[in-house]
């Protein structure tokens, strides 16, 4: 089993779009994927056809009540493909997460659990955001994915990431992994080819070799509760987050 | 003196470049503005060529710290334009601030103690998230301004905006207005023409007119640490934003 949090500080980089397509691609390549939504806007949540407010359990319920795991998984109409969703009790998380002792590590405690676990990989979705839910996430995972914007801002977010990275590391999580993620990119534009040359320069192997172009298809699947995947196969945002999906393959392997 | 927030819990909405592009064309009509950073991400403070880390008085200190407003205030090199920058002293306001008692008024306390009064606008840029941090923002401002994309996410984000502004009403400040900014709008994009139809059919006068478009420009200026303004003044940007602030300006008369 393998976990993977997705995860920048940065809004607006793509950190569903890349849980969602990443989660749906591994799931065709036959892996019995599990996404899990931690952020209180329920993106994951509605792009998979799921009306938050109706959703009972929730990973609300797993990170303060210590529901078990395998009772908040819901399952998709997608082969291969499950979720734990995220609702309004999530709202609330970031506040009342730190009344409890070593609140960090209640998703790995909860993940660990499990026996046996049915799944291969695990994908979550974090809020935009430098805080006890996103260390819940970190403390679990054996790789964070670092999706980013060959733009000034999100570039200079990298500088916050990397400082979490080396906390989660020295406190909790030694063996975590990173990978930067370039999303949403725009070939034709000189700054975004500007600001990805430099990324490269300075994260070299850190970085994908995939890149993820921008596709309007990726705008239009959530509306209609759908991974790209299954919305438009043979689009250049499916075929990308295939690649991607692929390379992360190629990188588990490895280690 | 009037007082703006700038908030959405969805992420990279241009809520850093609306600040800081209306705060420069306010300024630019001859307003005496100072905006305000509340973003850990301190992208407002880094927009305006001042380094975060190098920042010896912050927001941090005055939401933490109660330190005297004024004192808190940088000049920029831009007339009419000052900023509280932000630094690291606000990656932990969103665990530290609700120890305090009424932790949710202490920047309008703040701005209230100011007598007189040298500005004519505050414009507070917000981080991604509805929490302590965003409440103090909303708490303190007259109007309340949601920057959106025309995308399905943003679209779905301004559910939770309505009910926050609502519960801010009935808890602190029963007179917060609101008003929604379509931005980075792409003309010949499908699905963005129809989400604004439906964001215009949905909140008729609570939408403003202006609307913001796509324009590079605006994610090169703050490479070179200036507002679109001066960067580029013949922009599309530029003149957008200039159409917003004279149509904020209008609406400031009639209140
Ligand atoms: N490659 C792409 N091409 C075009 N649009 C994209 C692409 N990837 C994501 N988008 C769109 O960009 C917007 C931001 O993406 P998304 O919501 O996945 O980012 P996020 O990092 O999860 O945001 P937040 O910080 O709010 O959680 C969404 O409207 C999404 O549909
Ligand atoms: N009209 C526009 N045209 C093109 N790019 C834009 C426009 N407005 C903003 N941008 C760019 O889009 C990205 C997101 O904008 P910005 O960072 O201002 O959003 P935000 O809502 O403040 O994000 P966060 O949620 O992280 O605080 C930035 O790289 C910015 O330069
Ligand atoms: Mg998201
Ligand atoms: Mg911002």
């Amino acid at each position: 089993m393998y976990t993977v949090a997705i995860s920048n500080e940065k809004g607006g980089v793509a950190k569903t779009t890349t849980t969602l397509s990443l989660g749906a691609a591994l799931a065709e390549l036959g892996h019995k994927v599990l996404l899990i939504d931690l952020d209180p806007q329920a993106n994951l949540t509605l792009a998979l056809g799921f009306e938050p407010n109706n959703v009972a359990l929730s990973s609300g319920d797993l990170l303060l009540e210590s529901v078990p795991l395998l009772s908040v998984c819901q399952k998709t109409t997608f082969e291969n493909l499950e979720l734990i969703p995220a609702n309004s009790k999530m709202d609330r998380a970031e506040q009342l997460l730190p009344i409890h002792l070593n609140y960090a590590s209640r998703l790995n405690d909860a993940i660990q659990e499990v026996s046996p676990m049915p799944y291969e990989y695990i994908i979550i979705d974090c809020p935009p955001a430098i805080g006890a839910v996103t260390r819940n996430a970190l403390d679990a995972a054996n790789l964070l994915i670092i999706p980013t914007q060959a733009e000034y801002f999100s570039a200079y977010a990298l500088r916050d990431m990397m400082a979490l990275i080396r906390s989660v590391r020295s406190e909790s999580n030694p063996s975590i992994a990173y990978r930067v993620l370039i999303t949403m990119l725009d070939q034709r534009n000189r700054a975004h080819r500007t600001i990805r040359e430099q990324l490269q320069t300075t994260f070299g192997d850190g970085l994908f070799e995939t890149i993820i172009e921008i596709d309007t298809k990726l705008r239009e699947s959530p509306i209609v509760g759908m991974p790209i995947t299954e919305y438009k196969p043979n689009s250049r945002g499916s075929k990308q987050y295939r690649v991607l999906a692929q390379e992360l393959e190629e990188y588990v392997k490895q280690q």
